[in-house]
Formats: structure tokens, sequence, C-alpha cells
């Protein structure tokens, strides 16, 4: 058998300043490999790297520690906005969605319009509803909101409003 | 961020990643992540790459692609090209940067330039790791 690997991130940033616990850094450790593991399922049984990486993306994005679908980012209005994109390397196929506010997963819609292959990108609520007309599972906005990035936003609005966002820490920043 | 990269037995490459942005973003703002070639590329042959980072310094050194291209035209290494990226290309602008790539061969490069990526990989002989800071842990050979 020919040689396969995969690999994947949840997102970089200064660590130390995250303000996780002890118990959440092996939470999201333990995710990170059930992802690997639900796209090695698709590599070792011969198939193909295309659902390999989606498998393994739709893991994190399920999950509440990293900043994609269940625990992704707010934006400066209080709400999530979020992007995704899929890439096949055999044929250059390509699907992506930006500033989607209702698709559990992301990746899914990236991945309809790769195999649709008519469009590239689609944005915003018409991403919404491509994703909704092609019958992947639409939530409500707060689906996606945790705790943490509801506190991380209020700190950072409070950076705002007294003119220290300069100095807030990467983790408020980012997440 | 999130994202993943993958080599299959039939040597073909695939990419993908998903985001919420960053913190108080201005909405309508929109990264790298969907931006094919910036924050996610695959080429067979080449590499796929998936990022994670200020993602307007992705876009404007389309870095997915730049991978693949230094690989493609200038047969430089997975590790030589990824690294090159993170630690040299966007050293300058201070911001931070990772990405997870996989090329052709399943060699597997997971630069970052701040103190942790939250990253895990499975090499062709099955060996599972994961990581979060500099020290990685092996889980399971699968």
């Amino acid at each position: 058998m020919k040689p396969i690997a995969l690999a994947i991130h949840g997102g970089c940033g200064v660590m130390a300043q995250t303000g996780l616990s002890q118990q959440e850094w092996e939470e999201a450790r333990a995710d990170l490999a059930s992802a690997l593991r639900a796209g090695w399922v698709v590599l070792s049984k011969g198939g193909r790297a295309l659902d390999a990486v989606q498998a393994a993306v739709i893991v994190l994005e399920d999950s509440p520690h990293f900043n994609a679908g269940h625990g992704a980012a707010l934006n400066a209005e209080g709400e999530h906005e979020l992007d995704s994109a899929i890439m096949d390397g055999a044929t250059l196929a390509a699907g992506s969605v930006s500033a989607v506010r209702r698709i559990r997963n992301p990746v899914k819609a990236a991945r309809a319009l790769l195999e649709d292959g008519s469009l590239l990108m689609l944005t915003g609520p018409a991403a919404d509803r491509y994703a909704e007309e092609h019958g992947l599972e639409i939530v409500s906005p707060d689906y996606f909101t945790t705790q943490r990035r509801t506190d991380t936003l209020k700190t950072m609005q409070a950076h705002e409003r007294a003119g220290t966002a300069a100095s807030a820490s990467e983790a408020e920043k980012h997440g | 961020t999130v994202g993943a990269v993958a080599l299959d037995s039939a040597g073909h490459l695939a990419a993908a990643t998903s985001t919420g942005g960053y913190t108080n973003k201005p909405a309508g703002r929109v990264g790298d992540s969907p931006i094919i070639g910036a924050g996610t590329y695959a080429r067979d042959g080449a590499c796929a790459v998936s990022g994670t980072g200020q993602g307007e310094f992705f876009i404007r050194h389309v870095v997915g692609h730049e991978i693949a291209s230094r690989i493609d035209y200038l047969d430089e290494s997975l590790e030589h090209a990824a690294g090159k990226l993170i630690h040299l290309d966007l050293a300058r602008y201070n911001i931070g940067a990772g990405l997870v790539a996989v090329d052709a061969k399943g060699n597997i490069a997971a630069p970052f330039n701040t103190d942790g990526m939250f990253r895990g990989w499975i090499t062709p002989d099955g060996d599972l790791s994961v990581a979060s800071h500099r020290e990685v842990f092996f889980v399971e050979r699968l």
C-alpha cells in the first residue's frame, strides 16, 4: 500500500494566555486525537483524502475548544460569521463559504459547492440558503456561542472603550 | 481556526480549513481560510496546506500556493518551504502564524511562530501524536 498521511491544526497563539484549565487542555488534545482518528478511518480503508480532511474538520467544528463551528469567535456585533474551504489536489476542484451564520458544519457547505462544480465560493446569506437548499443541517446562531467566547468579546470591547486594546492579550484578541 | 491536510493511498492530496475568524472582528471581514491558494490549498504532486493566523497576511503572500510553487518549481522540501513562509516571509509582520502541510510522499510539516499551536498528525506508519505547546504527545499506533 502506498503511504497515507494526515495532519490537523486547531489554531495557534500565545498558549500561556488562553486561561484554559488542565482539564480543558486535555479535552482539547483528546478532540484533536478524535479528529485524527475520524480522518484516518477514511484513509486506512482506501478512501479519498478529500473525505478524510472533511471528516477531521467536522470533529473540530463540533468541539467547543476550537475557533470554528461550535466555539467560534464572535465578531464586533456579537455575531458569528464563519468561513470554510475545501480543496481536492487531484482535480483542483474547490469550494468555499464565507460569513455564514447558520450552517452547523460550514465545511460541508464548502464540500457541496466543490461537488456542484459550477461555483467556487458563496458568501453571507446566499451561502446559508444554499446549504439549506442542499439539505445541510441548519442551526440557530447561538448554537456556535460558548461562554468563553462571550467573555472574551466583552473583555475586548472593554479594552476598546478604555483605549487599551493594544495591550489585550493574544487570547483576548483571538480567543 | 481548524484545518486538515491528507495524502491518500491513490497519491491524492486534499486540504480543508474552517474558522470563526477572530474575536471582535468587523462584521463582513473575510480572512484567508476560504481563499483558495491562501489559507487552503492542495495540488497533487506538490502539497496540501491549511493555515492559521492573521489572514490578511496569508492572503497577501498566497501562502498555500506559494509553498506548493516552491516545492514544484524550486524543488524545495516541504519542511523548508513551509518553514520559510512562517519563519521568514511572515516574520517581518510580527503576527501569529502557523500551518499544517503534507506533501506527495507523506512528509508532514507543522511550523508556527507562536509559543503553541493545537496540532496533530498520523504518520504513514500509523503513529498518532497531538500537541498544543512544544511538547508532542504520542497517543497510539493505529
